[in-house]
């Protein structure tokens, strides 16, 4: 259960958002975790089809959505005055509003705190495939983010500049308008399955082979792509593990491990007691590889010593061992002798706390190497504890071989990684 | 149904006949200041709950755009034997913040660029607004002189790269 939704409903104190800024201004942003809307029927554009209209708007909301711990979901059941935001286009005098609209040109929309949003129709609204006219999308952004509680910022870049700028018109939530919503709502918070860079291989222009990384981040049924050089998401991200993974379950993955030696480049995915092995080549997983082993295969057959279901799992290319993880222990299984070293340890004596007590000690959900911060990761729920790499070492050599460092909020670290309504996912 | 209040369906009728007037001359200027709270913050929550009867109605009947530009330009030629409308301290001072928020020189004057300024497509909601007894920002956002903290290192040394290179496009 998302314990943001606990912070949020707190009457004081301890929300996730800015704490100032909430109680001064009680009012200013919507106190639950999914939110309903509805492009009311009196208020179709008369200039798009009404699928296009609503796919647009469908997108604008999942902006938003991408960056705060908030949903949004279209109602087209209940009565109105349930829906939480509707939207509609009008012209002049419209839908009961006390603002009048002033024909083609200067307006083109406005957005009540909280409440509805209306579309000048006399302006020439468009899709985003069509470059002509005012961005949809862009003013419906713009517009949803004045009913979230943002006001008009005058800065170059930000969604919620006041005038219209064609020249950007599929303008994206920037840094900084991120860090403006998120004093409102706060930020993502919630335990991933697995976390890990996904190692290949391509040629350059030069025709030399270069080996690149992507970071993926695993959560239920979705994943998404993180870009380190941006401190965000890939753009549009998340998406469905089935449509991204063929052949993996849908979700809930335990661990990705993937064993890179002189001899071996294999890539398997866990879940309960099962893995799979996945073919790079063809972006799927195998159902017999080339060994002739088939797949989904029992972790105790391919792994002799290991039981599943395991918590996490991670392959240190130093020792060539696959590291398991399950309760308070680790088992070290090496990938040359395909078999395990010694009897399962503990986590704490294997990996001991640089700051006495501050250790996750079991039920990890992640154990990760990026390439991109040569460290290796342990998550537990919202925490992550890094663990102590030659470079600390070499700043500080009282630090503990393998130790982990004090934990600190994963949401600091990697950013903006959050759910969408599912109704949102192709 | 599409909504609509006239007989003869002329609130619905080809918005190509519908144009917003542009604003040329001091007097419309002072109503672009004044509706989007330049000279004093507007209380948007208030508007949102007036009653629609009690409300100035001040949409036009369907006007050829030509006609307005002429109709404004008219206006703002000098007449004889009027005198030049005056310019209050409130209107110079409000014009002058809205020039330098829009990034345009600041002369107090209704030049070109503030023209243009005014005249270009814009949001309908006031750029300051009174919320629940506090004003909401200034027109400037503090937020856009935080500086971000987050912590970039290279992954060289291992011979990769990082492949996702930044994509404005989703």
């Amino acid at each position: 259960k998302k314990r943001f939704l606990q912070l949020l409903f707190t009457p004081r104190g301890q929300v996730s958002a800015n704490p100032d800024l909430v109680n001064k201004l009680p009012k200013m942003a919507f106190f639950k975790p999914k939110l309903t809307w509805r492009l009311m029927g009196e208020g179709y554009s008369n200039q798009l089809s009404i699928e296009d209209q609503k796919h647009v708007l469908r997108m604008a909301f999942r902006m938003w959505s991408e960056v705060i711990p908030l949903e949004f979901e279209e109602n087209i059941q209940s009565p109105a005055s349930m829906v939480d935001i509707k939207l509609g286009f009008g012209t002049g005098r419209h839908m009961g509003c006390t603002r009048t609209f002033d024909g083609n040109g200067h307006e083109f929309a406005h957005a009540w705190q909280l409440g509805d949003i209306h579309f000048d129709d006399d302006d020439h609204f468009t899709t985003p495939s069509n470059g002509n006219g005012i961005s949809l999308l862009k003013v419906a952004v713009h517009e949803l983010g004045h009913v979230l509680g943002l006001p008009h910022i005058y800065r170059h870049g930000s969604v919620m500049q006041p005038s219209y700028i064609p020249e950007d018109s599929m303008s994206e939530l920037d840094w900084l308008d991120r860090k403006a919503i998120q004093q409102l709502y706060g930020v993502c918070e919630s335990p991933f399955d697995t976390v890990f860079d996904w190692i290949h291989r391509e040629k350059n222009q030069y025709g030399e082979a270069v080996i690149q990384f992507i970071t993926y981040f695993f959560r239920n049924e979705l994943y998404w792509l993180y870009e380190n050089r941006n401190n965000r998401t890939r753009y549009g991200d998340p998406i469905s593990i089935s449509v991204g993974w063929q052949g993996i379950p849908s979700g809930s993955i335990d661990a990705f491990v993937h064993i890179w030696t002189w001899t071996l480049d294999v890539i398997y995915f866990f879940k309960g007691t099962q893995f799979w092995r996945y073919d790079n080549e063809n972006d799927q997983t195998y159902t017999e590889d080339a060994e002739g082993d088939k797949y989904p295969k029992l972790i105790s057959e391919g792994f002799p010593g290991v039981q599943g279901p395991i918590d996490t799992a991670f392959y240190h290319n130093r020792d060539q061992n696959i590291y398991f993880f399950k309760g308070s222990n680790v088992v070290i299984f090496n990938v040359n002798t395909n078999q395990i070293n010694g009897h399962p340890k503990r986590i704490i004596d294997v990996f001991p706390p640089v700051v006495q007590n501050d250790h996750p000690i079991e039920n990890l959900n992640v154990v990760y190497y990026s390439y991109h911060y040569q460290s290796i990761f342990f998550f537990k729920n919202n925490f992550f504890w890094k663990v102590v790499n030659d470079w600390d070492k070499k700043k500080n050599p009282l630090l503990p071989l393998n130790g982990l460092m004090p934990k600190r909020k994963i949401s600091d670290q990697w950013f903006d990684i959050c759910d969408v309504h599912y109704s949102m996912l192709d | 149904e599409k909504l609509f209040h006239h007989r003869d369906h002329s609130d619905i009728a080809s918005s190509s006949q519908r144009w917003a007037r542009p604003i040329l001359e001091q007097t419309a200027a002072e109503q672009y200041l004044s509706k989007y709270g330049w000279t004093e913050q507007i209380n948007w929550t208030k508007i949102q709950h007036q009653k629609v009867e009690n409300i100035e109605d001040d949409y036009r009947a369907p006007k050829d755009l030509l006609q307005l530009i002429r109709e404004a330009s008219s206006d703002s030629k000098p007449r004889q034997p009027q005198a030049v409308p005056t310019r209050s301290v409130v209107y110079i001072e409000a014009l002058k913040q809205f020039q330098k928020a829009n990034g345009i020189p600041v002369t107090g004057e209704l030049d070109t660029a503030t023209k243009g300024a005014m005249n270009k497509p814009r949001c309908g909601v006031p750029d300051k607004v009174l919320s629940e007894g506090t004003l909401m920002y200034n027109g400037t956002s503090d937020i856009a002189n935080q500086t971000s903290d987050f912590h970039r290192t290279t992954a060289d040394n291992n011979g990769g790269t990082n492949v996702t290179v930044s994509s404005n496009s989703r």
